[in-house]
């Protein structure tokens, strides 16, 4: 009838699905994104990490993400692509040596006039 | 299984200014679709990467290895 | 609290559904870390 839980899913949600101080992982928390170029006050506090309570991490697996997933019923926006072709370029980079390609490509385009 | 409109009127309303503000029906229900195609679309990409991984336990990590993507 | 209950009750049923058609298992954990996600959606 209305939004909260009825008697009968409460008791459901309590038994199937409900997080438990016994459970290894009793809290479940979303990243906090923190850019070093703003001040403090606006990145808002820094969580500290606390056991039984896990961050999910959108890093941990980052050398995975030079390759689109499998999607199933929303493909990949642009932004993912550019996501993955960005990450694709620091996989080959973190296998250069000596001196990027990209660096050596870029200098043989530059003209000084364009940005002088 | 799908979210009920009241449910989906009582998150909208969290962050409205304006409590009055009043949402119609159409759009409770485009948003209720929108919230199951999400939580669809996050569970089966999970699902594909515990299959690709030779799991039947979708477990934390697959949804993580999956997260950047989704909320790109 | 409640309304976060609430929102995980519903995406527990969805990955139920999901589970059934796949033939897989979610952990707690999942369900309720993709409830976080939906909840902040």
């Amino acid at each position: 009838k209305d939004w909260f839980l009825s008697e009968e899913e409460f008791k459901l949600w309590n038994r199937l699905y409900r997080l438990r101080n016994s459970d290894k992982i009793k809290e479940i928390t979303l990243p906090r994104v923190h850019f070093p170029s703003l001040q403090e006050e606006e990145n808002g506090p820094i969580q500290k990490p606390t056991t039984g309570i896990h961050e999910l991490s959108l890093g941990e697996w980052r050398v995975w993400q030079d390759h689109p997933f499998p999607t199933h019923q929303v493909d990949h926006s642009e932004r993912c692509h550019h996501f993955v072709s960005v990450m694709q370029m620091i996989e080959r980079m973190r296998h250069e040596e000596g001196e990027s390609n990209y660096e050596l490509e870029m200098k043989s385009y530059l003209q000084m006039e364009d940005v002088s | 299984a799908g979210f009920r409109k009241e449910l989906v009127s009582r998150l909208l309303h969290l962050h409205f200014k304006d409590d009055k503000t009043k949402v119609s029906g159409d759009a409770l229900q485009l948003m209720a679709e929108l919230l199951r195609i999400f939580v669809v679309e996050a569970a089966v990409r999970g699902v594909r990467q515990a299959q690709a991984e030779d799991t039947a336990l979708v477990d934390v990590d697959q949804l993580e290895k999956v997260l950047p993507q989704l909320v790109c | 609290q409640r309304l976060k209950a609430a929102v995980h009750y519903t995406v527990g049923c969805l990955c139920q559904e999901v589970e059934a058609d796949k033939e897989v298992q979610f952990s707690k954990q999942t369900i309720a870390a993709i409830s976080e996600m939906t909840f902040q959606q």
